[in-house]
């Protein structure tokens, strides 16, 4: 199992399509502050079907879109593209025929509210991408994902809230 | 399901002090159900002892300490249900250099399995990676990333 | 009284105006009663446009354009009423070098008049200080100082 | 306006007597992650007045009093003594005498929960050391001292306690 690239357009402060090739081992992205490195976090969550824009750090998901600069408009939609490979075989019923060693998930939000979910290209419903990410420990709320400050959140989390980290894990 | 929960939580509890340990370099720690009788509902306490120091309620612990800690539960629980990708985000922020080198350690050895995206600004965690992105934002709230590949700079350099 | 409040309010809000600037190196901030009409209670909303970008919600800037907007807000209060002391405890952690910099720099200038204590694991904001002092746990859990006076190690060195 | 010393004995990870000279300028202070960096600050809070233990990270106060290791019984009590400058006449009535140029303030806690209070050595009421640091913006709660952690709490606290924050200065 293992990612292979992450593609971007629109999507917060990428407004430029963006192609992010991810190698074996450790990458490390680095850069100044506010220059769009959590956001690169964000659009992995995003893509792999995050629903919460609060998790996303903006208060409406509408936020995702690249709102525009003093010299840029903002765009029409935003869009991440997930490249990867799994190692097993998968069978989701309804859903478009993908090679499980190479294909990619992609998601699509238009101004207007409407979504769209991609897999290999082709439009399919936010089911099958989720049924396709069962168990890999990719999806929303993953505990794979440690967006900035969450390691402070863990440890001031009701025990409750801890014991649901483990439920999503069993 | 009660066992499902009951196994997830022995596994992640023992990896949990494993974990601990090496990123300690020692003491010990523990997951507990707070209600030991309702495995259905009970939340869970987190109790830690740096190496030398008392066992006490994990928000009593240095800011370091504390963000050690959750980061040792958190990989306790990935190396249960390991994922292709595990993304951190600036982790490494309030440790001290030598924290620092047992964490960078650590990942390096989960990452001979996993692929591990790392937002730091920590020279030290950045020299312990294969690729590194640089992200900038040359023109004002448009960002744009710039690769440096090791890998491929000493395969060009040999 | 509203008139207290009214003069604190407004020479605060000119100082973080002042001290974003330096912080930031540009860009625009302002502190907003939420309900201008109610002087007496009303709540305080914090807009943040560091350089090149959009006014938004300080809610929406990144980790470390956030911690400087809200170091610069403390330190336009603290201005206004100073203290002897100042004591910040790792405030740099999710600072990048430059804004490290320009923290430091600020920092060296106010400490003309005021002390600064400064908690710290960031090298560069270490070689800003006159006094560093080291503490220590050799013996587990219990802490002890010791201490590097540049100044005094100038005065010999000369 | 300025302190010059902060002795500490008894108090958090500081179980011997440990005496902190204070420089004009900036004074830094380094060490490994828990070796007592944050206790320093947490006495400077402390000595100054705080009553609240969550705001010393404690949940009772008797718990800035050493509390033992293998090596160490815990202390019967917890001191914090701070001598300090100030550049103005002060009167209190009915504290003990004092001279503004170079004096020190003192608390003391015993495990029995009794406090003490002291004005160079004397003994003195907590309304006294309150009277005297009125107006030099030192006291419990103070935007002069910044833990850890509370720049993170600024940003996502309510426009109300914003407020307060500014309430305190005027
Ligand atoms: N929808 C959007 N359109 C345009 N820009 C956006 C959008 N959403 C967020 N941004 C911008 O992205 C920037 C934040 O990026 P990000 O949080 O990735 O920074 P960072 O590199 O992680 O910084 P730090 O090191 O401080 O954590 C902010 O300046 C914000 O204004
Ligand atoms: N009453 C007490 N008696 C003994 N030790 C205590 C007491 N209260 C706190 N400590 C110890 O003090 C240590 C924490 O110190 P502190 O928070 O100052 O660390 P720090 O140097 O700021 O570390 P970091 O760099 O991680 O923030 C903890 O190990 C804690 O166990
Ligand atoms: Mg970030
Ligand atoms: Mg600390």
């Amino acid at each position: 199992n293992r990612i292979k690239k992450l593609e971007l357009v629109g999507f917060k402060s990428f407004c430029d399509r963006t192609h992010i090739p991810f190698n074996e081992g450790v990458t490390v992205i680095v850069g100044p502050n506010g220059c769009g490195k959590s956001n690169i976090s964000d659009a992995i969550s995003w893509v792999v079907g995050e629903q919460s824009a609060k998790s996303l750090r903006t208060d409406k998901m509408e936020g995702v879109i690249f709102n525009g600069t003093q010299k840029r408009k903002p765009t029409g939609f935003a869009e991440v593209i997930l490249t990867l490979s799994l190692d097993h075989e998968i069978e989701i019923p309804g859903a478009p025929e993908f090679n499980p060693a190479n294909f990619s998930i992609g998601r699509r939000l238009y101004r207007s509210g409407e979504s769209e979910y991609y897999l290999d290209g082709q439009r399919c419903r936010l089911k099958d991408i989720q049924a396709l990410l069962e168990g890999t420990g990719l999806g929303p709320n993953s505990y794979a994902i440690l967006e900035q400050g969450r390691i402070g959140q863990i440890l001031s989390s009701k025990p409750a809230e801890r014991r649901s980290l483990i439920e999503e894990a069993a | 399901s009660i066992e499902q929960f009951e196994e997830a939580f022995q596994a992640i509890r023992r990896n949990f002090q494993e974990v601990f340990q090496i990123l300690f370099g020692g003491g010990q720690c523990d997951l507990r159900l707070l209600d030991e009788d309702d495995v259905l509902d009970s939340g869970i306490d987190i109790i830690a002892q740096p190496p030398g120091k008392r066992l006490q309620n994990v928000l009593l612990l240095s800011g370091g300490e504390k963000a050690l800690t959750a980061l040792a539960l958190l990989i306790a629980i990935f190396r249960y249900r390991p994922s292709p990708v595990c993304v951190l985000d600036e982790v490494d922020a309030p440790l001290d250099d030598a924290n620092v080198n047992r964490f960078t350690r650590l990942v390096t050895e989960l990452s001979q399995n996993t692929q591990f995206i790392i937002i730091t600004h920590n020279k030290n965690t950045m020299e312990t990676a294969q690729t590194m992105y640089g992200v900038t934002m040359e023109e004002p709230g448009v960002s744009k990333i710039i690769g440096v590949d090791f890998r491929q700079q000493q395969a060009l350099a040999s």
